[in-house]
């Protein structure tokens, strides 16, 4: 069991951090322009993506929005701020032994 | 950033095993159903607040809190492409029972030191649910700031399974650390994000690229929930007034629960829930409650009827530090769900002349709890009755992890007698409790002065 959750939990894990894009605000830093993060899964590698709480992208809705957006059920991009940066990191590993397995899958079984 | 921690590793060394992938927002999509759950069992009035407490305190913090606390945001890397290695597999939260084993992997203060943080463990048990198809989960899994996305996984035959999507890591209740993290399952989310992309056609087909966005159902835990599940029906919610607890039926007419919260009251009400849509209100008499002296805060209540059928504990006759504890009670949610499992270890059994008088868990107990059973994990025997946790009135903490609890074994005698012969005399042995075993709960006494710890 711990070896399954091992391989499991290395290619679900990373960090996602989401802030305002370098020079792209004339303002001094705020708060508001992060950078926030917290965790999230990573449901899918090919194609690559990934689940995280949308609680660190609250600093970006634009100010239209911030009237009745909690009545919604979906933002998409357009409700923030055009310099949202998001961000996510990763553990290389992941790759290597995501390949790995692979390799060892295709090897011929004797 | 504030903490000071001194990594091991050189930064750059470090971060060398990490990769950097700019991601776009596909979109962000809210859970109406977890914030429905939410909102009916964390009542605003008892002062919850997510998060770090220092923020607590932040106007208008609390609104925001839970304004957000439904939202999930889906990203797609574009550049992260190579075959789906060790995918994650989605599962339903629909089949979880409580006591069921869950591991959380987030990974705490999110972007700071994430060389070291990264991807940590922890492991609990599924201590309440609520909400449609169990959208709402709580869990003992200890978790921290910067976890909040992080996955809770279910160990099943078919290997570690995404069962839910760590909200809200540390919850605090009108100033208390409550402990318990709050989880939204997956199989809800997907589902809401699959109605968007249903809604909005081509143009998130366009952004979104085909995938599985359904759960599967929760193939068969290898860590089941063992004998207490099935025990849970032998709680129940004792009320007297305004206070209310936890109790715990012996026979089909008695049950035991805490001198506290019967609060002098010659009679009070018990909700019996056999199963979670069921629940009735039944009269008890308190037939017995220790004397405010006594070391042991135990009270007897007898039920005006007896219970057709519930699952009546194995009491047990031996205890062993170090063996897996379940507590059940009404702590924290009262009677808006059923009992919370929490999980733990017995970490003392203190004796006097070679008796065990007080047991000590690692379980987290909240208020409303006392009066509740401590049920050993694997054999599901009656442990002891919980009497407190503990508060150091000093700095204002509570220590839910550090809980102490009667012996069944101090009990065991008495319920017999009582049981074939209906003579409470028996009990008053518990009032004439020796010096030794007074000092040994003597946190327990009402203080003189300046209450140190409150049991």
């Amino acid at each position: 069991m711990f070896r399954n959750w091992d391989i499991a939990r290395r290619n679900a894990g990373c960090v996602v951090s989401a802030s305002s894009a370098p020079g792209t605000s004339v303002a001094p830093a705020s708060p508001t322009q992060g950078p926030w993060s917290c965790s999230g899964i990573v449901l899918s590698h090919r194609p690559g993506i990934v689940l995280c709480h949308g609680a660190i992208l609250s600093p970006f809705l634009v100010a239209a929005e911030q009237v009745d957006w909690s009545q919604r059920r979906v933002l998409l991009a357009d409700s923030f701020s055009p310099d949202l940066r998001i961000q996510v990191l990763w553990p290389v590993e992941n790759r290597s032994q995501a390949e790995g397995k692979i390799l060892q899958d295709l090897e011929p079984s004797c | 950033p504030a903490l000071g921690l001194n990594p091991l590793s050189s930064q750059r060394e470090a971060l060398s095993s990490l990769r950097q992938h700019e991601a776009q927002l596909l979109m962000a999509v809210a859970c109406p159903q977890f914030q429905d759950a939410f909102s009916k069992v964390l009542s605003r009035a008892e002062q919850w607040h997510f998060g770090r407490k220092e923020e607590a305190h932040e106007a208008g913090t609390l609104d925001d809190e839970l304004l957000f606390l439904h939202w999930f945001a889906f990203l797609r890397i574009p550049e992260l492409g190579f075959p789906a290695a060790g995918q994650v597999t989605c599962v339903s939260a629909k089949s979880l029972k409580k006591g069921d084993t869950l591991f959380a992997c987030g990974s705490p203060f999110g972007s700071f030191c994430p060389d070291i943080f990264m991807n940590t463990l922890s492991k609990g048990v599924v201590s309440n649910m609520a909400g449609e198809e169990n959208v709402l989960i709580l869990t003992d899994a200890r978790c921290l700031p910067g976890t909040e996305g992080g996955g809770v996984f279910a160990a099943s035959d078919d290997g570690l399974e995404l069962v839910g999507v760590i909200v809200a890591p540390l919850c605090w209740k009108a100033n208390e650390w409550v402990g318990l993290t709050l989880v939204c399952a997956v199989d809800c989310i997907l589902e809401n994000i699959r109605n968007v992309l249903v809604r909005c056609g081509k143009f998130l087909e366009i952004l979104c690229p085909p995938m599985q966005l359904v759960a599967r159902p929760l193939g068969r835990l290898t860590a089941s929930p063992g004998p207490v599940y099935h025990l849970l029906p032998a709680v129940v919610l004792v009320e007297c007034g305004h206070v209310w607890g936890s109790g715990v039926m012996v026979n089909s007419r008695l049950l035991l629960t805490c001198r506290h919260v019967v609060n002098e009251a010659s009679s009070v009400y018990v909700r019996i829930q056999p199963c979670p849509e069921k629940a009735s209100l039944v009269k008890g008499k308190v037939v017995f409650a220790t004397k405010d002296a006594s070391p042991y805060d135990l009270a007897v209540v007898e039920l005006q009827k007896s219970l057709l059928s519930f699952p009546k504990p194995v009491l047990a006759s031996k205890f062993c530090a170090g063996e897996d504890v379940n507590v059940v009670g009404f702590g924290v949610f009262g009677q808006a769900c059923g009992p919370s499992v929490t999980s733990g270890i017995l970490s003392a059994v203190v004796t006097v002349d070679d008796k065990p008088v007080m047991l000590q868990t690692t379980c987290a107990v909240h208020g409303g709890s006392s009066g509740g059973p401590l049920f050993a994990t694997h054999s599901g025997e009656l442990l002891g009755i919980v009497a407190s946790n503990t508060r150091d009135n000093s700095v204002g903490a509570t220590y839910p992890h550090l809980n102490f609890s009667i012996p069944i074994t101090v009990l065991q005698p008495l319920v017999a007698e009582y049981s074939r012969t209906g003579n409470l005399g028996s009990f008053q042995e518990l009032d004439r409790a020796c010096d030794r075993i007074q000092v040994v709960w003597r946190l327990q006494r009402k203080p003189r002065e300046i209450q140190r710890s409150k049991l």
